[in-house]
């Protein structure tokens, strides 16, 4: 053990113990979960090579591998609870990003959540025994977080009873999911449904894209890979071009809208069914936001505590440049703010799983509210926790430069977060426009209730700044 | 009206009031500059976009009052003395430090005096120097695993030289002592020369 570090350990005046069990949520949680790491860090099926030293094509294949051993331990170990699997399936790959992150995170969630019961029997066991390996195509080279601007079309025809999905124009590729260049088979693919000679705006249709057993591609489908990107060395982000690709009516998720095998559009008791799947994910962002600045300022800190630089007081030997204010200035209140961020994460996983089931019994009141707050957090979260990395990286100097260091590849690994599953710029707008339509109403008399209540009290409440 | 909040630097309770208000001011003035744009003529559509600056800034206040007040309702619930201690100092800065990032805002809206921001700069200083000795185990607390951390220099044993300089060796470059583009092309450009 470095000396400097231990005595920094031995300067502590709090039971670093008992503040773990604080940020795991309990005692009981911070033993469960260091279990389930020490499976995985003591088997030596997930044992690998150093990322860092490997092609791109070997960092997917190295990450194939221990995807399809997790599946398999997981069923074997028997953990199902989506915190575990989150906890287990993050040690595994060492908190990057894997190819099957879309199947588990987004192709069974949607089929849970929007496939009628025959759609169920027929593709949630293939998917859950991963003969189906599904991604989620919604985004397309020329369209992003504006859905009403996708242009991938899926025409009914009454005579054969099918949809014909497909790319109109290059710029309706669909273009960026996780895993679609080289590992899914199926894709949930988001398309403008026509039937009728009417448009009927955006919904979801299973669309089988490799043959289940050589995995080539199917006839009408070209698919493969964007190339390499900043970081997600290890994801194959790919690309969709739909030739005229001919589906059964039943794979379109039909839970809520439907069409009748005349042709006939029913629709969806209500617009904000697709919210939940958004609030759900946009709320764990938020969790990831903690999770990335507790590591930068982990190694920023620990290694702040090791370096010696420089001088103070003159004549006397280097300081631990942890002694600098300047670089105390930089780092307490990115840790402060890693501390924060983890108790909003726990918040909005808490409040997430409480609206979640009154949206099952069909209470949709507190949703809204839900949906602006998880937005506006996303983007405040990830854009504080980005430019923090990047603070944290540069407080280490030249080595903060280096591979070795770790804080390259959380920056290139996290920064997507800004840009994903809403563009941070738009989901601020979309909290603004809840605020707004709070403000108005509070000015119209009307009592708000929840975390937005405050803009009743606006008018009537003034500061005394404090005489100093 | 109702007597207005005096505001002490130091007391969590009420930054978090001061975030408040200024989140409220913030859409007030965004919901304002919407109203303005809708005189001049615009249409809504127009008039939102004219003032959509407005209303990113509102939002990143609204959010920025949630977590500070998330992170004060937190301390709450932390009974350990020690641990709770530690956590209100970091609470405090996490406040105090969004106050100096966003002074204009407080200044603006009349909600700080100039001598107050002042104070918060000093009293900032002062949270440095307390929480010092804690850092390390801060961070620790996170109780990250080395494998899942992932980084030479921020090994939990602090040994980083020795473990960065392991680390190059094994670099795929260094395979071989002479790499074979020396043979390949350096070599034999020295015989053209």
């Amino acid at each position: 053990m470095n000396a400097d570090i231990l005595k920094e350990r031995q300067n502590a005046t709090f039971d670093v113990e008992k503040l773990t069990n604080i940020l795991d949520g309990g005692p009981e949680l911070t033993k469960r979960r260091r279990e389930i790491e020490s499976m995985v860090l003591n088997d030596p099926d997930f044992m690998e090579e150093d990322p860092n030293f490997l092609s791109r094509s070997e960092r997917y294949d190295q990450a194939v591998r221990k995807s399809a051993q997790m599946i398999l331990k997981l069923r074997e170990y028997g953990i199902a609870d989506p915190e575990e699997i989150y906890c287990y399936k993050s040690t595994v790959h060492l908190g990057k990003p894997e190819p099957l992150d879309l199947h588990l995170g987004m192709f069974l969630p949607t089929l849970l959540n929007q496939a009628n019961q025959e759609q169920m029997d027929r593709f949630f066991m293939p998917s859950w025994n991963l003969e189906i390996i599904g991604t989620y195509a919604q985004t397309e080279m020329g369209h992003g977080t504006h859905l009403r601007g996708l242009e991938t079309t899926a025409t009914y025809d009454p005579a054969t009873q099918e949809f014909v999905l497909n790319s109109p124009t290059v710029s309706s590729i669909k273009w960026w999911p996780g895993g679609l260049g080289k590992t899914s088979n199926h894709a949930i693919v988001l398309a403008q449904l026509y039937t009728q000679g009417n448009c009927h705006g955006l919904h979801a249709f299973i669309v089988p894209i490799r043959d289940m057993n050589t995995h080539v591609p199917l006839p009408g489908i070209v698919v493969g890979d964007i190339g390499p990107k900043f970081g997600f060395d290890e994801i194959d982000n790919g690309y969709l071009k739909m030739e005229n690709v001919r589906i059964p009516r039943e794979n379109m998720l039909m839970k809520y809208a439907k069409v009748e095998p005349d042709g006939t559009y029913k629709k969806p008791p209500s617009a904000k069914l697709t919210y939940g799947t958004m609030v759900f994910i946009r709320s764990m962002i938020v969790g990831e936001s903690a999770r990335a600045l507790s590591k930068a300022s982990t190694i920023a800190i620990r290694y702040s505590a090791v370096r010696h630089q420089s001088e103070i007081r003159p004549g006397e030997p280097e300081p631990q440049i942890l002694d600098f204010q300047t670089q105390q200035y930089k780092l307490f209140p990115l840790l402060a703010t890693a501390y924060a961020f983890i108790f909003v994460g726990q918040y909005m996983k808490d409040t997430y799983s409480r609206i979640s089931g009154d949206i099952n019994q069909g209470d949709f009141s507190e949703l809204p509210e839900l949906h602006a707050l998880s937005a506006g957090l996303k983007a405040f979260t990830t854009w504080t926790a980005n430019a923090a990395i990047e603070v944290c990286r540069m407080s280490c100097g030249g080595h903060g430069y280096s591979r070795s260091s770790g804080l390259p590849d959380l920056y290139v690994n996290f920064t997507p977060t800004c840009t994903y599953e809403g563009e941070n710029t738009v989901m601020m707008l979309q909290t603004a426009r809840y605020l707004v339509k709070s403000y108005q109403q509070a000015k119209a008399g009307q009592q708000l209730s929840g975390i937005v209540s405050y803009l009743n009290e606006t008018d009537h409440r003034r500061v005394q700044p404090q005489p100093v | 009206s109702a007597r207005p909040t005096v505001v002490d630097i130091n007391d969590l309770a009420s930054l978090v009031e001061i975030y408040k208000l200024r989140a409220a001011i913030l859409v007030g003035m965004a919901a304002k500059s919407i109203q303005q744009e809708l005189q001049h003529r615009k249409n809504q559509a127009d008039a939102w976009n004219n003032s959509a600056i407005d209303l990113v800034k509102a939002s990143d206040a609204h959010c920025h009052y949630v977590v500070v007040k998330l992170f004060t309702d937190k301390l709450g619930e932390i009974g350990d003395t020690a641990v709770h201690s530690v956590v209100s100092s970091l609470a405090l800065l996490y406040a105090l430090h969004g106050i100096t990032v966003n002074s204009g805002d407080f200044l603006q809206a009349g909600l700080l005096s100039v001598p107050q921001v002042l104070q918060i700069s000093v009293r900032i200083k002062e949270l440095l120097s307390q929480l010092r000795p804690n850092a390390v185990a801060l961070v620790d607390s996170f109780d990250i695993h080395n494998k899942k951390l992932n980084s030479v220099l921020g090994r939990y044993d602090g040994n980083v030289y020795e473990n960065m300089f392991e680390w190059a060796r094994r670099s795929p470059l260094n395979a071989t002592e002479v790499h074979e583009s020396f043979y390949k092309y350096l070599k034999p450009l020295r015989s053209k020369l």
